[in-house]
């Protein structure tokens, strides 16, 4: 009857609200679960469970403070290199929409993960290195000139995948605005004489942001 | 769905029954990913006097049962209540399709007692 399908709905958002979601998801496209998610709730399903209750505030797999794990998809785009074609191999901006976390969730971690195709990158020449920075951005394009990078690193080669730590970046867990924008621009390094020109924007496979936070539930429990 | 009533008669003292909770049952299936359901459980059963050690009851309980023996209709019996729960980890799609990985306390009831 109208009025028992009003009630079940009613009481299926107060069960969704306590689980954290304003409305029940409906993914409008199945993306693939990324490894390191899997990995982990595989782990938590198999670990016997212990007879004293693990904080379960706290994300044992990297050691912070935290119940919730997501993973954002980068939707920036390549930006001009603007330099000449020689140093500058890719310049991209980095974008991840962080609407998602709630009011209150505060944010322990976040890390970087920049996939590279295979061998994309060949040490570029006897002595040379391989550059990458990443600037603090706006979402609409590239920093101020002569900013200090947020992170910088020189490579001999590049491995196909990249791990990079960003919790300095956002000061106490907070994230300007909702969202995360950055410049990424790798560089051939100075010295030597490059064998051919560094691989493009092709090189990139993906780019995510893998962020843990603390829910507010977790803190008011913590709290007590 | 609970457990199928086994053919022996079940104990009627408080302690966990088996509930499995499958998500497609309550139309959910789209968004969470994994598990598709879970061993959930829930109390069930009496709190009589006089209450046995093993029913992880409070001094109040006991006294509760006391009363309620001499005055039935006055004083109900204490309750079969979860006493000790445990989390469960949750992979969804969340609304804006990101992949999250969630703990959440308090899903499976691992002991009852009378309260």
């Amino acid at each position: 009857s109208p009025v028992l399908a009003a009630e079940l709905s009613r009481q299926e958002s107060s069960l969704l609200k306590s689980l954290g979601l304003s409305a029940k998801p409906s993914p409008k496209s199945a993306v693939p679960v990324p490894p390191v998610l899997w990995r982990m709730f595989q782990r938590r399903k198999t670990q016997p469970r212990p007879q004293e209750e693990p904080d379960s505030c706290r994300v044992e797999e990297f050691n912070v403070p935290g119940n919730i794990v997501r993973v954002f998809a980068d939707q920036g785009r390549f930006l001009p290199e603007g330099q000449p074609r020689g140093r500058l191999c890719l310049r991209k901006l980095l974008f991840f929409n962080l609407s998602a976390l709630e009011e209150g969730e505060r944010l322990t971690m976040a890390q970087l993960e920049l996939q590279f195709h295979h061998n994309s990158y060949q040490p570029p020449g006897p002595g040379q290195v391989l550059e990458l920075r990443l600037y603090p951005a706006s979402p609409r394009g590239p920093p101020q000139p002569g900013r200090r990078p947020l992170l910088e690193r020189s490579f001999v080669r590049m491995h196909k995948s990249l791990l990079f730590e960003l919790s300095a970046a956002l000061k106490d867990g907070k994230v300007p605005g909702g969202d995360l924008a950055l410049v990424l621009e790798i560089s051939a390094g100075d010295g030597g004489s490059p064998r051919s020109p560094c691989a493009g924007s092709d090189a990139l496979a993906a780019t995510s942001l893998l962020a843990v936070t603390l829910g507010r539930r977790c803190r008011a429990r913590r709290r007590r | 769905s609970s457990a199928p009533s086994p053919a022996v008669s079940p104990s009627p003292l408080c302690k966990p029954r088996r509930l499995y909770i499958s998500f497609s049952d309550v139309g959910w299936e789209n968004w969470i990913i994994a598990p598709q359901g879970y061993l959930a459980n829930y109390c069930g059963g009496d709190c009589p006097f006089p209450l046995a050690a093993e029913l992880n009851s409070t001094n109040h309980a006991v006294l509760q049962t006391m009363v309620h023996s001499l005055d039935p209709r006055g004083t109900p019996q204490p309750c079969c209540v979860p006493v000790r729960l445990s989390p469960i980890s949750i992979l969804y799609y969340d609304n804006s399709d990101n992949v999250v990985l969630r703990h959440y306390e308090d899903m499976v009831v691992d002991e009852c007692g009378c309260r």
